[in-house]
């Protein structure tokens, strides 16, 4: 039985450059999972979460770009073309449910698209740098526990050119996508090469019984000279289950003393 | 007075939203911005125990009890704040992000974020053209008592001014920017710090994506009545 609760998966990430890839997400999550044993294998150590370039900075394949006139030196995405930032991910991690259980895969954040494959099976993630994905992997998970996780992840839409002169936000293309804007550069930043391509924030795995609780919302209010205090609390719940669930909702606020202790 | 459990049933693949009745405080340690008082945080845990399987899930956050009002001074054109019911003067520091490769880790954002308070700062201004920021960036800004500013992405120079003058229309997809800051928002709305959403900086978004912020954001009628509302 795997325990409730979040698992983040931040190790042993892989990542390759898809133009290197032969394989396709399918191959590399069944049969032809990679491996970075192989010297001449395109695969790498991978920085998730991160940016592409800070891959490719973690295996010294380019300058630091913040140091001296060294970003001059690293292709930007107007020149290479967007295929040269694209990149795979992969991982593999345990889970193994029982009954009744349910679990989903989280990325808290990806710039800017990407295509998810777990044990063979695709789910196309939607763009957008500042949004949650969660995908229920109840269904796909592989009996044994053993996972296959691969991720290519796609570049803004509009990365954009910079101009000779740079300038605030260089051709301003890249306000075309829902993405950060600083990395066409700006009076006090070189611009990004990348743009800051990547699975940038925390992917996790998280188990649930039957009944999930999905974004609480909690609020106060003040009566009496804030003598009077009320806590409001709202949340979504899920029942993934096919039967009626008879829920016990707790909600409980405690103040951590001293030692651990704590005032309910 | 701290504790509430409520019995709900759901039936097959439902997906609802339920709100637990008011839980009272009397006299609760208030959260205070930086040099304004103690960042007094509460341990929220909600959980969900389903008959004859038993705890189904967890969520837990902590909370700090704080009112953060703010009106424009029709006098300069600037924004007040007041945080329960005390004015602040407000000592700021402009925000883009950690590091341009966001290798954003808590050990970095705990030493950003404190090396501010420690210049007595009480206020981030998270940039438009910057990030939305990270629960962690948050978390740290609850700690330290640095109120939050948070821009959406919408900049002077990118959507509408610059040189050349650019595209006033935002972006391509404006339901997706709308679908990226109602989940920006679901994200962090439960954090003490934060304490203004602004559209963009130097520029007003296009006005469909406005409207629907304003909207999407105002105050619940119920909480206008509440202290110093």
């Amino acid at each position: 039985m795997a325990e409730i609760g979040k698992t983040v998966l931040d190790k042993g990430w892989l990542a390759a450059r898809s133009t290197e890839v032969a394989l396709t997400g399918v191959q590399l999550t069944t049969s032809d999972p990679p491996s970075i044993a192989d010297p001449t294998s395109p695969w790498m150590e991978a920085a998730v979460p991160g940016t592409v370039l800070g891959t490719l900075l973690k295996n010294k394949l380019i300058p630091d770009p913040f140091y001296g006139l060294q970003n001059e030196a690293i292709l930007d995405i107007a020149d290479s073309g967007r295929e040269y930032y694209t990149f795979w991910f992969f991982t593999s991690f345990e889970c193994k449910l029982s009954n009744n259980q349910h679990a989903d895969l989280n990325f808290r954040a990806i710039n800017y698209s990407a295509e998810v494959y777990l044990n063979g099976h695709k789910e196309v993630l939607p763009k957008g740098m500042f949004r949650r994905h969660s995908i229920d992997i109840t269904d796909i998970l592989n009996p044994d526990g053993q996972n296959l996780l691969a991720v290519i992840v796609y570049p803004p839409d509009h990365p954009g050119r910079i101009p000779p002169a740079g300038g605030q936000g260089g051709d301003h293309e890249i306000a075309k996508d829902v993405a950060a804007q600083y990395v066409e550069g700006w009076d006090w930043m070189t611009p990004i090469r990348d743009r800051n391509t990547g699975i940038w924030d925390e992917v996790s795995i998280t188990v649930t019984g039957p009944v999930k609780i999905v974004d609480p919302h909690l609020v106060s209010s003040f009566f009496d000279d804030y003598k009077r205090v009320y806590l409001h609390t709202t949340t979504e719940l899920v029942n993934k289950s096919a039967w009626e669930a008879e829920c016990s909702l707790n909600i409980q606020v405690s103040t951590e003393l001293e030692g651990n202790m704590c005032l309910v | 007075e701290h504790l509430e459990t409520q019995k709900v049933s759901l039936s097959p693949g439902a997906h609802v939203q339920y709100t637990f009745p008011q839980l009272f405080f009397y006299k609760p340690s208030l959260w205070w911005p930086n040099g304004m008082g103690k960042q007094s945080l509460y341990n929220v845990e909600i959980t969900v125990d389903v008959k004859g399987y038993g705890e189904s899930d967890m969520w837990s956050h902590h909370f700090g009890f704080r009112k953060i009002v703010s009106t424009i001074d029709s006098s300069t054109g600037g924004r007040l704040f007041k945080v329960n019911g005390q004015p602040i003067f407000i000592r700021g520091g402009n925000w883009i992000l950690s590091d341009g490769l966001l290798r954003l880790s808590k050990e970095r954002y705990k030493t950003d974020i404190k090396f501010h308070a420690d210049m007595n700062f009480n206020m981030m201004r998270c940039w438009g053209g910057g990030l939305a920021e990270r629960p962690d960036f948050y978390y740290y800004c609850d700690l330290y008592g640095l109120l939050v500013w948070q821009e959406f992405w919408i900049t002077g120079d990118c959507d509408g001014r610059g040189d050349p003058v650019s595209n006033p229309d935002g972006p391509l997809d404006h339901e997706l920017f709308l679908f990226c800051a109602r989940d920006t928002v679901k994200l962090l709305r439960n954090h003490p710090s934060l304490a203004l959403w602004v559209g963009g900086n130097e520029q007003v978004p296009p006005s469909d994506i406005n409207e629907a912020l304003k909207n999407d954001l105002q105050l619940h009628p119920y909480f206008e009545n509440s202290n110093g509302g």
